[in-house]
């Protein structure tokens, strides 16, 4: 058994049911690796969220799914952080709570990697010190703007982007 | 280390020259549909070295190129550089800061440079493998692949961490 | 060929690009049967957005891909309809204005279906007459209430259900 | 021909017995992430006689029974019925109104009723057929599968609109 691989993993299955409890604002999840003794064992996931009884990963809902597996992903960065990660609508099915926890923890984070965030959501935008806005001319090219926090109107779910006056 | 900035010209949607500067701390990325967003995380993955046409959503080269719109023409080369600040020496590059640049033609040819040097793909590739984990840019969509995965392919994750 | 078949192509051909452009707010797309010969011929789908080049399905966003899908279950709807239609989360991916122009075809279409829309978006609600909320309560086990849109706070992306004073 | 009304006990989250009242136009459903929403979607499609369990998101008859949670215990069957307006005879059945009705067991067992009248699994699927269509029920995360399908597999949902 690769004794390295099994450090790593007993370090990230910490990360891992910490990390979950945190963005669940409660409940407990584990990683299981199925085979200790062998160097091809596959790892499983159990999560819990609050309230809930130990139940098939399929179960859970597209929410509770995405949410689980930032858990899986914070914790990978904790163990081994990578200088910077770039996440593309890694919140798309969160309801509002999970996306203030969410972006709590990201901004925990964000002392040692920096986050590059591509979102439609007004919640985890609130986590960021520098916004830019991509709108699209008409003949298909991109503009990048950097833009205001109060130039972005949540109006319907996703935010939107508005001239301010002055 | 950490990102300074991303200059793109004629990937995909930026036909115009567009320059992203990336303080520390989080920076977040907002717009319509279809403006442009999820090709700027395209042109970072392309920048470091991707070669899997799927991850970034296409077939061939071509489709990488400013294929033109409205009254405006086709361009015949992609171009996206990425600088890096390199001080505490995370990559193994002997420079404070680095610039890593790829192109691509028409003709489905790639050119790469470190620092203004041509370089060869493998080169990029050996100076980034600090940044080739499987976790460091996450696509649309994607979120939850690492529950989709068997458990034996989740394994590959925790020995991109190991 | 099964004219049937090519009957009921030819009609949701007809409806799919006229539904992309309302979706789209302009642009055009197209069905294309492969071989019309062929009765096992595959069905291709072209689409434009508005102000871009044909390009392949796979350069598409990911709004740009629900808001097409759509127009083809639009097209379905209006050739066969269906008396109901359950949509889970189809808006997920879509900017405020696509989320406006997806509840006018709904609405539109509402006359003779009957649409039971599970989302998360403050701008897809406005196209409900009835609101129903679902809470978990700590057993696991769901409640769901009657509300009322005033009962809706949309705070940082995603809808959250508040009690209303008196 | 339109739906009147979904009860719900034990199926999945429905612990408490749940009646949701469908008038006519669009239904909104919201809230919380695990709240039950989705599960609302596969009570309907549950029982109209949906025998994938992959399509309900899970691998067994005994997953889409109350698992029990908190301090509450678990129970032994679930139930679902769905009362439909069919004065238009859009159903072939010789009634104005329609109640389907499935129960589970954890024994694995399932009993299926129309109009309390018990009968087989394909009474209720010849019953529902004017509904068979794979465009009534569009799953979460599924909206662009139509898009990933290959241009052959497409030709089924035509299929079903012909
Ligand atoms: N080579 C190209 N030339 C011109 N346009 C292109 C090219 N490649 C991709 N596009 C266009 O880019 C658009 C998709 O951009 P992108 O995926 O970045 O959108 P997005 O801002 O992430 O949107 P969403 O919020 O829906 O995810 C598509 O409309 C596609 O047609
Ligand atoms: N048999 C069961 N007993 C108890 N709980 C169950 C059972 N089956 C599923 N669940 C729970 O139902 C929850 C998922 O519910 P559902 O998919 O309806 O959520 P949702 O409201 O659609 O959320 P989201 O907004 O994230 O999509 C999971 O937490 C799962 O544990
Ligand atoms: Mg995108
Ligand atoms: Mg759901």
């Amino acid at each position: 058994m690769n004794s390295r691989f099994a450090q790593t993993f007993s370090a990230v299955a910490e990360e891992f049911s910490q990390a979950f409890t945190r963005l669940f604002g409660g409940g407990t999840a584990q990683l299981i690796l199925n085979d200790p003794n062998s160097s091809e064992s596959g790892i499983d996931i159990i999560a819990q969220p609050p309230g809930k009884r130990r139940q098939p990963l399929s179960l859970l809902s597209g929410g509770e799914r995405s949410l689980t597996a930032v858990a899986l992903l914070v914790a990978l960065l904790k163990v081994n952080p990578t200088p910077f990660c770039v996440m593309d609508e890694v919140d798309a099915a969160l309801d509002e709570a999970n996306v203030v926890r969410l972006r709590e923890q990201l901004l925990e984070m964000s002392q040692h990697t920096q986050f590059v965030l591509v979102t439609h959501n007004r919640g985890t935008v609130e986590a960021a010190s520098t916004l830019y806005g991509v709108t699209m001319n008409p003949d298909g090219a991109s503009k990048i703007l950097s833009i205001r926090l109060d130039q972005l109107v949540d109006d319907g779910g996703a935010v939107r982007i508005v001239e301010t006056v002055g | 280390m950490y990102l300074k900035r991303l200059e793109i010209q004629g990937f995909k949607t930026f036909a115009n020259r567009t320059v992203i500067e990336f303080p520390l701390g989080v920076t977040a990325i907002v717009g319509p549909n279809g403006s442009g967003k999820s090709n700027v995380t395209d042109a970072i993955r392309w920048v470091l070295g991707e070669q899997s046409f799927s991850a970034l959503r296409c077939r061939r080269t071509e489709d990488l190129i400013y294929s033109g719109g409205g009254k405006r023409a086709a361009q015949g080369m992609a171009e996206v550089a990425l600088t890096i600040d390199n001080t505490d020496r995370t990559l193994p590059l002997d420079f404070n800061e680095v610039t890593i640049m790829r192109r691509s033609f028409r003709s489905g040819e790639n050119e790469y440079f470190l620092n203004k040097n041509k370089v060869r793909l493998r080169d990029i590739q050996e100076a980034t493998s600090p940044l080739a984990s499987s976790y460091t840019l996450i696509n649309q969509g994607l979120v939850d692949a690492a529950l989709t995965l068997r458990p034996e392919e989740r394994r590959s994750l925790f020995e991109d961490a190991a």
